[in-house]
């Protein structure tokens, strides 16, 4: 159906055999993509008898690389109502707020160095650390001990007359 | 401390466009501007001295170009650029008498017949640097991928063309010859149509 044809090229010479074809966004009429018959008319052969589909191609015309599957995350977040990029925003505005409030600290404290006594802090604190002494085993005193293994001393239990 | 970076000289766009002067059919003096469509340049002039391996442009299934260079490997050429067979060959069927012959094995009252192969006329083919479309190029379609896909090379049957890029349309240009006048057609053109897909072809088959 000639009707149905939304692209026809100049006459061309055949000897040359190809046609170099740019894809342009108006053939889809608004659509992702559309599938469409490729064909080639000889001067031999009028418009009228011309059949497009007799030695036609068919092939797809899209707008750009599509993307099929969705992840689990954005199937949640589809599930709990949110379709838009708000989640995003919301997100970052969480670490952006706590890096803020660190940098904020940093020079609040950096302003103030001189001005502040945590001394009885600082004594209160040392006064609290332990000397740590190692394990038993590593004392310089006790290396040379032979510490043998726990053996089952002998019993001589008498067996009683209602045992035997 | 880093090494000291030569750039090389670059070739400008302005030198390769540059038009250059032919003589065809031995008299007949003709300008001839390359061209640059896709990335490929078309009618670029000759080197002085031929080059075994000079890199040839291929295409793929979408239509794509691809510049293919040739090594030497082994004493062999890899990708060495296509020859065409006898696929642009005109045929003709040459007879001889024994009188011409005088084969030892014919009798006199026999006939020779051979079949001639005359090549193409090159003046216009020889500028194009992307690999011409043959019968044996052509690839399948239909749902059993049975029937040739005649007369393209590329695009493949149900590629997807995405917006903005330029895809080569290849097809095999002796397929239009006519078997009474034996010539080919001189023009051709290119059309596009919109087909209009039944449900279960757009995805919306019966469960």
């Amino acid at each position: 159906d000639m009707r149905a044809t939304f692209f026809s090229s100049e006459w061309i010479r055949n000897v040359d055999g190809l046609y170099p074809l740019e894809i342009y966004e108006e053939w889809l009429n608004g659509k992702y993509e559309r599938k469409v018959v490729l064909s080639v008319q000889p001067s031999t052969i009028p418009d009228d008898e011309f059949n497009h589909l007799e030695h036609g191609l068919l092939i797809n015309i899209a707008l750009g690389s599509r993307v099929f599957k969705k992840t689990k995350e954005q199937l949640a977040l589809e599930d709990a109502g949110i379709m838009d990029d708000t989640w995003y925003y919301v997100a970052l505005s969480i670490p952006t707020a706590v890096l803020i409030a660190c940098v904020g600290m940093y020079f609040f404290l950096y302003l103030n160095r001189h001005n502040r006594d945590i001394s009885d802090v600082r004594r209160f604190a040392l006064s609290k650390r332990r000397r740590v002494i190692g394990k038993f085993k590593d004392m310089k005193k006790y290396k040379n001990i032979n510490n043998r293994r726990y053996d089952e001393l002998p019993s001589y239990n008498k067996k009683n007359s209602k045992q035997s | 401390i880093r090494n000291v970076i030569e750039p090389k000289p670059k070739t400008t766009s302005s030198e390769e466009i540059r038009p250059w002067m032919r003589t065809i059919y031995s008299t007949v003096k003709e300008v001839v501007t390359p061209t640059v469509i896709a990335g490929v340049t078309f009618s670029r002039k000759p080197l002085a001295t031929p080059d075994p391996l000079e890199p040839w442009v291929s295409l793929n299934k979408e239509g794509l170009p691809k510049t293919i260079k040739p090594k030497i490997k082994n004493g062999r050429t890899e990708n060495a650029s296509p020859t065409y067979s006898t696929y642009f060959k005109t045929v003709s069927t040459k007879t001889f008498d024994y009188e011409e012959l005088q084969a030892h094995n014919m009798d006199p009252n026999d006939v020779y017949e051979e079949e001639v192969f005359e090549d193409e006329d090159k003046t216009y083919v020889s500028l194009n640097p992307i690999i011409r479309c043959t019968p044996d190029r052509y690839l399948n379609k239909g749902l059993a991928k049975n029937v040739p896909s005649e007369p393209f090379c590329t695009p493949r049957e149900n590629s997807e063309l995405k917006v903005g890029k330029t895809y080569f349309v290849t097809w095999y240009t002796n397929f239009f010859r006519s078997e009474l006048t034996d010539e080919t057609a001189e023009k051709v053109r290119i059309h596009l149509s919109y087909v209009r897909e039944k449900s279960h072809e757009k995805g919306f088959g019966k469960r």
